[in-house]
């Protein structure tokens, strides 16, 4: 556990290349 | 207890909107459906799977319909569509419709001009969707958008 708080955005994809 | 009447579902509305057989726009089944997802707890994310599908379509008349639902309720619907909109998931589905690398080859003009309008209006409306401002440049870095 580092520690670190992480911002976890909701699920999502990648962007289409 | 069935439903009550006017709990008409996202789905039956957006069929409603988007009939090939209307003969012009149905505004009032566009309302209805800006309405009904800003209502429904799960309304953004059904609303863009269902606009997704039908922008898609191969009938221009039924894509350009759902274009209009989509821009329509991009103006009167608050955060929660727009944020849904503003997602990769969704985003994905408008560039499949004008990547030559997916539907783009057999989408009609009218449909792929339509989509690359609403894509640029929204990166100046909607200045705090990043996502929407990094697939615009995607499509201007291949090509897809004209100088």
């Amino acid at each position: 556990h580092n520690g670190k708080i992480e911002f976890h955005d909701d699920s999502d994809e990648d962007l289409l290349e | 207890m069935a439903a009550p009447p006017d709990a008409e579902s996202l789905e039956s509305r957006i069929n409603r909107a988007t009939n090939p057989l209307n003969r012009d726009t149905d505004w009032s089944s566009i309302h209805a459906f800006c309405d009904q997802l800003n209502n429904d707890l799960e309304g953004p994310q059904l609303a863009t799977r269902l606009l997704a599908h039908k922008i898609q379509s191969p009938q221009e008349w039924e894509a350009m319909q759902a274009l209009l639902v989509l821009e329509t309720c991009m103006k009167n619907c608050g955060k929660r569509f727009h944020s849904e909109v503003g997602k990769f998931r969704f985003l994905n589905e408008l560039i499949k419709v004008v990547s030559p690398k997916y539907l783009g080859s057999r989408s009609p003009e009218p449909v792929k001009k339509k989509v690359l309008e609403l894509i640029y209006s929204w990166t100046l409306g909607l200045p705090e969707e990043a996502k929407i401002s990094d697939a615009y440049q995607m499509l201007k870095k291949q090509g897809i958008i004209k100088q």
